[in-house]
């Protein structure tokens, strides 16, 4: 999978996933 | 609100109601940032609403080596502008329901 999951210290979880290419153009 | 640069959307449907909600994250322009940006693709967390603070999670952010420290603020900013978008929106719903 692409996705990978990052735990800060205070607990927090932070999911990575690849940034879709269309929102990247969209602006 | 302002071009910061970096991106966040509702990671999920805002049913009006929950205080926690999911939001994602990313860098549109590594350009407007301060410090070197490492490629990490977008960044999904839980923010609560009514008990959060969102420079407090930038900051969290940077620790977890995400950002560099310069782009605390940066960061901090672009939260704080969804998360008052996404109040203004729960108000203003409201206000059409009464």
């Amino acid at each position: 999978s692409a996705t990978a999951q990052v735990v800060h210290s205070a607990g927090r979880k932070f999911i990575v996933s690849p940034v879709p290419e269309a929102r990247l153009k969209e602006q | 609100a302002e071009d910061t640069g970096v991106r966040v959307e509702l990671a999920e449907e805002d049913d009006g109601k929950k205080a926690s909600i999911a939001l994602k994250l990313w860098v549109e322009d590594h350009k407007k940032l301060k410090g070197k940006y490492k490629e990490t693709g977008a960044i999904e967390f839980t923010f609560d609403l009514e008990k959060e603070v969102p420079e407090i999670v930038a900051q969290e952010m940077v620790e977890s080596g995400f950002f560099h420290e310069s782009d605390a603020k940066t960061v901090g900013k672009s939260i704080r502008d969804r998360v008052a978008l996404i109040k203004w929106r729960r108000e203003r719903t409201v206000s059409a329901a009464v």
